[in-house]
């Protein structure tokens, strides 16, 4: 089995663990086996060990998080496609070495160097600054890179749900195919943990596989990754105290991996008003879907079968973009004719890609990444 | 093309040299990487290695391989590390002494410290491009996060959730405070 681990980590074309992991007799529909409540939230997984995920070297989870719930950062051993079946929400996604781009205007676009004598100097007029934040709705597919922390808040009016496929034989995971998640904040039940698998809560899970409303009930057990630091050594990491070292062990917390915020979430984040280069492309898109749209009458078939709710219907104030201006006759009259290029043109800017690319004018991957006049 | 590929390429590098280092601190130490970017050949090996100078009573702060396994083999002095896997469990928490190995899984959280003596390591990495994310610091997965996130993950004000993201203004290598000085500020 260990081999057959080895060999699968290492091809990733090689799904499942052995030869004989799918040949199966049978396929079933699969429903969640192992359901942990939350605060504002439920987590369901299904049983990776299930011989028809085996075979295909996946694991599956599906979150339910309530309005106003902020499932906390988390990251996977494994890539992860997430399809959002409902609702909308707000998505932080934490990508080593890019920068916090997210910023109150009121900052002034200096840079602030961080610090605690700093941060007591400045006072209230501090602001806050992270990384990018995404807004998503329902339909989309947000995809995750392994070992890549991301939180989740739901902003809508109805409970966000979202169906997570980690695919634990990628050849991006090099550990073992049981799907892992670490946990960088609260103190969560380990939804992937199943039976038989080692660990603390592995035993509470076979007495009780669905988990009481409200989560352990105060059990001061702790999962989340800096629970297994010692205090002062996270201390001394972070240049705080004791106290708020502690916090971030959430030793006592038992609102489990999705919790309800007070009030709303407060992030720095662009509007979510469509810009005129996203219409266009929606339009597009529906132009490529439905064939030619100007003489499209609306059937049956393509029309949505649930009424739009009022708050994914557009504003009064997203309406108002402005509608194209026609050319006037006086404006026509007077445009340049285009100036037709001459054949010594025609022959320079061959001659340059040529040149350029080496491919007859194509200048595709690496071998023109270093020219500066090249778009990519 | 093969003699214009193989038989050419560069196949050394040292590391070694603080000269070079990509993570430099005068108090703390420094690190250098050695991956595909600046010796090719590693891509085809999917391999990649650091090496690492704590001084003492200097820090590598808790981070995670985000790509890789990786192996750490102590060349001189000792230091404590901790690491952590998915449970929250502390699967490795003691001095790693001159000589022996360690290996840490991808994904688990590590740390390093320098007790009494300088600290030098060398890990071996399973990718050719290995990354960290580090849990503190300037380029940590804290200052990516929103304040109000940290606040309502761990039940602390904004306040302090201001304080957990800029408090360390170094990125990888941090030189600890004393044991007395944390006691006082709690």
């Amino acid at each position: 089995e260990a081999e057959a681990d080895r060999v699968g980590r290492r091809q990733p074309s090689l799904r499942g663990k052995g030869e004989s992991e799918c040949q199966l007799d049978r396929l079933n529909s699969l429903e969640p086996t192992n359901r942990i409540q939350c605060e504002a939230g439920v987590i369901e997984t299904w049983d990776p060990n299930e011989d028809e995920l085996r075979c295909a070297g996946v694991a599956v989870v599906r979150h339910i998080i309530e309005p106003n719930g902020l499932l906390l950062p988390s990251f996977a051993n494994a890539p992860q496609l997430i399809f959002i079946e409902q609702g909308r929400g707000i998505q932080g996604l934490v990508l080593p070495g890019c920068p916090e781009t997210f910023q109150q205007s009121q900052f002034g676009g200096g840079r602030f160097s961080g610090g605690e004598e700093e941060l007591g100097r400045r006072g209230p007029r501090f602001q806050d600054r992270h990384q990018k934040v995404r807004h998503f709705r329902e339909g989309d597919i947000l995809v995750l890179p392994p070992g890549t922390a991301h939180w989740v808040y739901n902003e809508g009016d109805r409970p966000l749900v979202a169906i997570i496929l980690l695919d634990t034989t990628s050849s991006l995971n090099q550990l073992d195919i049981n799907p892992r998640r670490f946990y960088l904040a609260g103190n969560p039940e380990n939804e992937h943990q199943v039976q038989g698998q080692r660990g603390r809560h592995s035993q509470q899970q076979q007495q009780q596989p669905f988990a009481r409303p409200g989560g352990r009930g105060g059990g001061s057990a702790c999962d989340n990754i800096f629970c297994g630091f010692d205090a002062e050594l996270l201390a001394e990491a972070f240049n705080v105290d004791m106290e708020t070292a502690r916090r971030l062990q959430n030793e006592n917390d038992n609102r489990n991996n999705i919790v309800r915020v007070e009030g709303r979430l407060q992030v720095v984040r662009p509007p979510r008003r469509q810009s005129g280069w996203e219409r266009e492309g929606e339009s597009e898109r529906e132009r490529h879907r439905y064939g030619r749209r100007s003489s499209r009458r609306e059937t049956e078939w393509w029309r949505p079968s649930r009424r739009e709710p009022e708050w994914e219907r557009e504003t009064e104030w997203e309406r108002e973009r402005p509608s194209p201006r026609r050319e006037t006759e006086w404006e026509r009259e007077r445009r340049p004719s285009p100036r037709r290029e001459t054949e010594w043109e025609r022959e320079r800017e061959r001659e340059r890609y040529q040149g350029r690319g080496g491919r007859g004018g194509r200048c595709d991957g690496l071998e023109c990444n270093g020219n500066d006049n090249n778009d990519n | 093309g093969i003699d214009e590929t193989l038989c050419t390429m560069r196949l050394r590098e040292n590391i070694q040299d603080p000269a070079r280092a990509d993570i430099y601190t005068r108090q703390a130490g420094h690190i250098s990487t050695l991956n595909s970017h600046n010796l090719p050949i590693l891509s085809w090996l999917q391999l990649s290695a650091e090496y690492g100078r704590l001084h003492q009573d200097a820090i590598m702060g808790p981070h995670w391989n985000l790509n890789a396994h990786s192996v750490i083999y102590a060349l001189r002095g000792r230091a404590r590390i901790q690491v952590v896997d998915n449970n929250g469990q502390a699967v490795f928490d003691e001095e790693l002494q001159q000589g022996r190995i360690l290996v840490v899984p991808q994904n688990f959280a590590v740390v390093k410290r320098a007790e009494n003596e300088e600290f030098e390591w060398v890990s071996f990495k399973t990718s050719d491009n290995a990354m960290i994310n580090p849990l503190a610091g300037r380029t940590s997965v804290m200052r990516a996060l929103p304040d109000e996130v940290i606040a309502n993950a761990y039940q602390i004000s904004r306040e302090d959730a201001r304080r957990l993201k800029y408090s360390r203004k170094e990125s990888t290598l941090f030189r600890a405070a004393s044991g007395s000085m944390i006691q006082r500020r709690a």
